[in-house]
């Protein structure tokens, strides 16, 4: 049995803010991320991949709640970058898995993923530690990602 | 002073893949991380973003020595998708700022990434979690990102 994921957690609480088209320059993810902390507005998962031609996107969660003054906060620090978008997904649900030395055990990324897609889940973001595997689903989809999670690693 | 951030780490021994346009629905991810399970390599950071157009982009790191390796599975595993690339970066520069609730305390990742903007030095990927936010950079910028974020966190 999988002794080494101790958890399955679906927290549906949350709300995802992506800006696409940054500047892919020192300091910008400083600026977006002093103006969100300015509104003392809690970021949970950060996820950026690399940028292509000079620019770059970014997404995060952030409590529901927080939403739409971290979205007002947003406005007013991208408003410079002439081509930056920004957009927001009120609901989220989000997946983790966690344990110790998920990166050691090769197996879990690929449980993890196998039986989100066994149970027709879309994975929208992805975010990953040696203690914590994240995915960020469809809200609709949050329940039974979380049962086959839970079947999938007897948590 | 910052008692929340215990450590900060440079580990400048991985190596970055990018799989871009891979088809964005259910099953995906987990042909790309069981093709990567069965060549034995360890997984560091997984980032995906919010895909656009039915199409997501995905990265991962994993240690260098694993890269050949790795490229080899995953050419063999995207083969079937006709739209995908397959990219790579041999040398990257892994920072970490480690401590316990980084995300509650607001003002964690402003600092890491000021620190990582007055030193110059550009983001490429961002992967965070409440007990470890992590940066890529160029290789060349891994010693001074270090220096700056130690004198920020004083860690
Ligand atoms: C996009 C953003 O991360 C930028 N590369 C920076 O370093 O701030
Ligand atoms: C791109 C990949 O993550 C896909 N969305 C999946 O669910 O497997």
């Amino acid at each position: 049995e999988d002794i080494v994921v101790s958890e399955v957690q679906l927290d549906p609480d949350q709300a995802r803010v992506t800006i696409r088209n940054l500047p892919d320059v020192p300091g910008v993810a400083a600026h977006v991320f002093t103006a969100v902390a300015e509104g003392q507005i809690m970021v949970d998962m950060i996820v950026q991949d690399v940028g292509q031609g000079g620019l770059a996107n970014l997404s995060f969660t952030v409590p529901r709640s927080d939403l739409d003054q971290c979205l007002l906060l947003l406005r007013e620090v991208t408003e410079p970058w002439a081509g930056a978008e920004l957009s927001f997904e009120k609901q989220i649900a989000k997946l983790s898995v966690m344990g110790i030395g998920l990166r050691s055990h090769t197996g879990v990324g690929e449980k993890m993923f196998r039986a989100l897609a066994d149970a027709g889940v879309n994975v929208q973001l992805i975010n990953t530690s040696e203690i914590r595997m994240s995915a960020i689903v469809a809200p609709s989809d949050g329940q039974r990602a979380y049962d086959s999670l839970i079947r999938m690693f007897r948590a």
